[in-house]
């Protein structure tokens, strides 16, 4: 089964705005961190 | 008795079971041959208004696949996992299940073994919070345990740019159709609608250019979607929900008019400055746990479900399928977050066909009964309830990070 996220965040910029904290084939536990604004 | 059993000779004829299925597999096929045509014939190639079906195409794997009962198959195994086990062989059983897909038994809440009656409650355990801490200081968490499959950035027109070849708009996603209309669009300044001076709606990009509604954003497996039915279905479904008053009338184009949009002021951007859709897909493998929580402070507004296949989601049929995400059943659960639109989909897959909401008791997925309650959208193809009840002021289903929203259960 699959989970599929889409929202919406400030874009990038200048060191700003919604950046994610996990990269494709990562391995996550639920409650772990996977972006940060 | 004796006599006759003796005395009656026995004669040893060989049944021509392989005519049986050969047989029953040319029905089959030709089923689901005058089943194709009879659609292939609906669609009539040369009607600009038609509406796309979202259907398998791919390598012969798919077509053998598409061409399997696998819902019928996944109701089968949820209903072979929901027989008792003898309680001596529970611990054994599930000792091997852990072994073999690799489950950490040692984190569930219940570490009594013969208490699971069976493998689906087994699967459906609960783990100890103690062991999944919830990240406090990140703005959006893991929904549950798993694999990241694809992070990144929605490309104007809905197109998700990921991995392995496989490309999609999330309009086929969300809102299960490609329409050639111009249509809703997220309230992101991405793209904007407006009126122009001859009175009809286009949309344009930050920079002013004109976002040809009819342009094809995202082409897959030689069927193409057009821009933002994100979530929505086309622009007149936004108005009759306006209109209806079913929803307080949000701004003509915004995904707001779908998923209520006033009454969740206190939701309203915190934050100024251009806004991004962002995505991620989380791959379950067997052995996870397998209920998901909610990955950030948001309000549910609308839910919508989506009947459709249950191929396998593993990383090898994403890649042979690329539009397994919008063929597959799901649950679409549209909402609000405070930096605007919040969105989060469970999709099903063979063995874990069931799809569950705890506070949403009307959902029944992978039932051989249509949904009758939820109003079904005629032409959208899935079945729509919306949340204002839960919660008046918020007009939606409020959740905190990390509380517990449902999960996929066995067949």
């Amino acid at each position: 089964s699959t989970i599929v996220l889409v929202f919406e965040a400030p874009e990038r910029k200048d060191g700003k705005g919604f950046k994610w904290t996990v990269e494709q084939g990562k391995t996550v536990k639920m409650g772990e961190a996977l972006g940060l604004v | 008795l004796k006599m006759a059993w003796d005395d009656t000779p026995i004669k040893w004829t060989p049944i021509p079971v392989g005519l049986g299925i050969t047989y029953l597999g040319f029905k089959h096929y030709s089923t689901v041959m005058s089943r194709e045509r009879q659609i292939a014939e609906e669609e009539d190639p040369n009607d600009p208004q038609r509406k796309r079906r979202i259907r398998p195409t791919g390598p012969w794997q798919v077509q053998i696949l598409s061409t399997l009962p696998l819902k019928a198959l996944s109701r089968l195994w949820g209903k072979f996992n929901e027989i008792p086990l003898p309680v001596i062989f529970r611990p054994f059983g599930f000792k091997l299940y852990a072994f073999i897909f690799g489950v950490n038994i040692s984190e569930a809440k219940n570490q009594d073994l013969k208490s699971y009656r069976n493998l689906a409650e087994f699967f459906y355990r609960e783990i100890d919070p103690a062991v999944r801490p919830i990240d406090k200081s990140s703005a959006v968490v893991s929904p549950s345990d798993g694999k990241v499959l694809m992070v990144g950035e929605v490309r104007e027109g809905g197109k998700v740019e990921n991995v392995k070849g496989m490309t999609y708009s999330l309009d086929a996603l969300l809102s299960g159709h490609g329409e050639t209309k111009t249509s809703s669009h997220p309230s992101s300044p991405a793209i904007k609608f407006g009126e122009n001076e001859n009175g009809t709606t286009e949309a344009t990009t930050p920079g002013g250019q004109i976002v040809d509604s009819h342009e094809e954003f995202a082409r897959m497996n030689g069927i193409s979607y057009t821009v933002g039915e994100l979530f929505s279905g086309t622009e007149d479904h936004i108005d009759a929900k306006a209109e209806d008053q079913s929803l307080p009338p949000g701004e003509k184009g915004d995904v707001a008019a779908v998923v209520g949009p006033k009454s969740t002021s206190w939701f309203r951007n915190q934050l100024e400055g251009p806004k991004r859709l962002y995505f991620a897909v989380i791959y379950l493998a067997p052995g996870d746990y397998h209920r998901f929580h909610s990955p950030t402070e948001w309000v549910v507004e609308t839910r919508r479900h989506f009947a459709g296949e249950l191929f396998s989601v593993s990383p090898y049929l994403q890649a042979l399928l690329p539009s397994l995400f919008i063929l597959n059943e799901r649950v679409v659960l549209l909402g609000r977050w405070k930096h605007g639109f919040f969105s989060m989909t469970p999709v099903g897959a063979t063995n874990v066909g069931s799809i569950v909401l705890n506070f949403d008791r009307e959902l029944r997925t992978n039932s051989l009964t249509k949904d009758t309650k939820a109003d079904t959208l005629e032409g959208h193809g899935y079945a729509e309830a919306h949340y204002q009840l839960a919660s008046q002021l918020l007009s939606g289903h409020p959740l905190r990070r990390g509380e517990e929203m449902g999960g996929f259960r066995l067949g």
